[in-house]
């Protein structure tokens, strides 16, 4: 757990016009590669479902390699800050 | 507020057409992605406002010191807090140790700031410590504020995800636009990577019609420091206003001048003065330097005003003068710097800045005195003429570091020494400053503007923005850059220039686009077809050859390695009276020959867009700098106008240091 950080995982243009199922699929595809509902449940951060698809999660390094390799993902990147202007 | 507003000719004394249209943007709704709010201010007041948009699918969440049901009113129709991010990122918030609120509510202050200044309701006889005093108001004073809190703790760190979130959100709800004050250094990321989460969630929003209005960044006056730089976003850059505050200074040979300060008084009447340097006597050290004030010994200051001078522009040197001269029991201090634009108050501790010129004239006179004295008066505060209009010093600059093609910023605004609320806690009211600050201004004139044209575009307000903007200040004298050296704005300064509301309201012709110019400008910007066809969520492929991104639609001209001659092409779109003839008029860059066809466009009931192409040739021999232009159509009653950049690179993708 100490190696994660969170990963914003872009998907781009909604698949779906229903929020749930895109957050669904959200949620398989952490399933798919961190092995089980439980974790992939406690990884997600948020399920970005309305103005486009994507998910922050609580990722390893290796593992948000993993999931960059999957044909739906556009990027996979480590999160950062931003500052007031 | 208390002046911005007159200031830009949207007065509601005289009832300027475009809040009497729009009946003060009272169908817009206006989402800020900031610090939070505080929804006590009386700027949030709901009185006179009629029933919240029935399409608003938001709501307001409760949390700590935050009741959503209560709090909220039909000015404030939404507050959300995303914090996810951020907890994920640093462990457990200890509130004790950083003070926030676990809600939508403002510890910061920041976003309530620029939420009122978006669309902020009437208060009446507000200053700020007496200075600026006034009725202060946001742009859009009717227009609906839903506030998303992204951005945490007293130095408003914001992260990526949760800012994604709060852009999702503010998507779902049903804004009409976004503004984002917020930024990121640069280097810049890609603005389809997601690593810029402002840019790939600003497009998604733009995509569905909604207007973000980003902050342009305060790295500026260095060149290439603009940030928000994608071609689909509104980036706002700041100016001052024609208030000031002089403080007189006299010193013991009667003479005064005039600094600038925010010193509420009492009088101090005439007072030793000193410049610390080292007389040549001791081993002790002195030194005059702003920051480095504490080396001398307090004697030296004690009872005293001290000068300072400094290199820095940013109020670093301020604070530790202060800090130092206060320490030492000294009585005031004058700071000699180049103008920063970014004046507070020390505290009711007399600290005036002025450049080098009146701190070296200050300088002489104690070098040539055996008892320098001086006296300080209160500051004062000085509106309209003879107190000129620049583009502040922090501004970030163009040119757009990403592709300098696409000019950035966009417009500029007011954002110095700007009044709006703040938290109650902390008298209610402040001055602040920053793009920050320009950008809400913007995005209540753009609610006005959505809401008299809630058929237009992104692309197309932006474009009725920039073409009617002013390059001159509302009184018509030159609007200069602050920097070093002071010189006459340009187009890497301001974008158009300074945002006119009034006459954005008539543009007549609009430089409109929508998603499929974005994925041209992707296809020239070299993106992959993949890439652009899961942004978009369908298959797109780019042309073959890649088309030009001189081409893109915009309402500005920036070619930046012009080598002998381009041709790149615009379209313009009829929105004014149906049967219009605009003639061309070219102000070409120096020594750039500029060749427009067809010269004259004419609109009627079949033709409401009409292509023109612009041949661009050269004379120098050299690689050069940047010349500026102007291009504008004009059917006699309106001026169209853009700006035209262009830089001759003789040698291509050449870095010049030698």
């Amino acid at each position: 757990d100490a190696k994660k950080k969170v990963h914003i995982v872009y998907l781009g243009e909604r698949r779906h016009d229903d929020p749930e199922f895109v957050t669904e699929s959200h949620h398989q595809m952490l399933w798919s590669i961190l092995g089980s509902k439980e974790d992939a449940h406690d990884s997600m951060v948020y399920s970005y479902r309305h103005g486009f698809s994507g998910f922050a999660a609580k990722l390893t390094d290796f593992q948000a390699e993993q999931i960059s390799g999957l044909p739906e993902v556009i990027h996979v990147m480590a999160d950062r800050s931003y500052e007031l202007a | 507020t208390t002046r911005s507003w007159d200031y830009l000719g949207l007065s509601s004394v005289n009832s300027s057409n475009l809040l009497r249209n729009t009946h003060l943007g009272h169908q817009v709704i206006i989402g800020i992605v900031d610090t939070g709010v505080w929804p006590e201010s009386e700027m949030f007041s709901d009185e006179g406002i009629g029933p919240i948009p029935s399409r608003w699918k938001g709501n307001c969440e409760s949390g700590q010191q935050f009741n959503g049901s209560a709090h909220c009113n039909r000015k404030l129709i939404g507050a959300k807090y995303f914090i996810d991010g951020l907890l994920a990122a640093i462990g457990d918030l200890n509130t004790t140790q950083n003070p926030e609120y676990v809600s939508p509510r403002d510890f910061n202050g920041h976003g309530t700031h620029v939420s009122t200044i978006a669309a902020g309701s009437f208060v009446a006889n507000v200053s700020y410590g007496g200075f600026g005093k006034g009725t202060a108001r946001g742009g859009a004073p009717l227009a609906r504020i839903a506030m998303y809190k992204a951005c945490w703790l007293q130095v408003g760190t914001c992260m990526g995800s949760d800012l994604l979130k709060a852009i999702d959100e503010a998507i779902h709800d049903g804004v009409d636009v976004i503004s984002i004050s917020v930024a990121f250094p640069i280097p810049l990321f890609s603005e389809i990577e997601i690593r810029d989460g402002i840019s790939v969630g600003s497009f998604h929003a733009v995509s569905k019609g909604i207007l973000v209005v980003c902050a342009a960044g305060n790295k500026g006056p260095a060149a290439q420091t603009v940030v928000n730089t994608a071609p689909w976003v509104l980036t706002v850059a700041a100016t001052t206003l024609d208030r000031s505050f002089p403080t007189s200074i006299t010193l013991g040979n009667n003479i005064t001048m005039q600094g600038q300060a925010m010193y509420v008084g009492p009088e101090l009447g005439f007072t030793g003065l000193v410049y610390p340097e080292n007389p040549g006597t001791g081993d002790e050290e002195f030194s005059g330097d702003c920051e480095r004030l504490s080396v001398n010994p307090n004697s030296t200051m004690a009872g005293k005003v001290v000068l300072c001078f400094t290199a820095k522009t940013d109020n670093s040197p301020v604070a530790s003068a202060v800090s130092a001269v206060r320490n030492a029991r000294g009585l005031g201090v004058i700071i000699a710097r180049n103008p920063g634009h970014l004046l507070v108050p020390c505290g009711g501790f007399p600290c005036i800045a002025v450049d080098y010129e009146l701190g070296t004239d200050i300088l002489f006179y104690i070098r040539s005195n055996k008892i320098p004295v001086v006296k300080i008066m209160p500051s004062q505060t000085l509106v309209g003429q003879p107190v000129s209009t620049k583009v502040a010093t922090f501004s970030s600059r163009g040119p757009n570091s990403i592709s300098p093609a696409i000019l950035k910023p966009d417009i500029s605004a007011p954002g110095v020494n700007i009044l709006a609320a703040t938290s109650p806690d902390d008298g209610g009211f402040a001055m602040k400053s920053g793009t920050s600050m320009a950008t809400p201004v913007v995005s209540g004139i753009v609610a006005l503007l959505r809401g008299l044209h809630p058929d237009w575009s992104p692309a197309a307000i932006r474009s009725a923005l920039v073409t009617t903007a002013w390059k001159t200040d509302p009184s018509g004298e030159p609007i200069f850059a602050d920097g070093s050296n002071r010189k006459l704005a340009d187009p890497f300064d301001y974008g158009g220039g300074l945002v006119n509301p009034e006459k954005a309201t008539d543009p007549g012709l609009v430089y409109d686009m929508g998603t499929s110019d974005y994925i041209l400008y992707m296809c020239s910007a070299g993106y992959a077809d993949s890439s652009i066809s899961q942004l978009i969520g369908k298959p797109t492929s780019c042309p073959n050859p890649k088309p030009s991104i001189l081409d893109l639609n915009l309402p500005s001209i920036t070619i930046p390695n012009l080598r002998d001659e381009v041709t790149l092409t615009r379209t313009v779109t009829n929105v004014g009276p149906r049967d219009s003839v605009y003639k061309v008029v070219m102000e070409p860059p120096s020594g750039v020959r500029v060749d427009v066809n067809p010269k004259t466009l004419v609109f009627n009931s079949e033709t409401k867009r009409v292509s023109f192409t612009v041949r661009v040739t050269t004379a120098h021999k050299v690689n050069s700098g940047f010349y500026f232009g102007r291009l504008t159509w004009t059917d006699s009653v309106r001026e169209v106008t853009i700006p035209v950049s262009v830089r001759t690179q003789i040698l291509q993708r050449y870095y010049d240091d030698n």
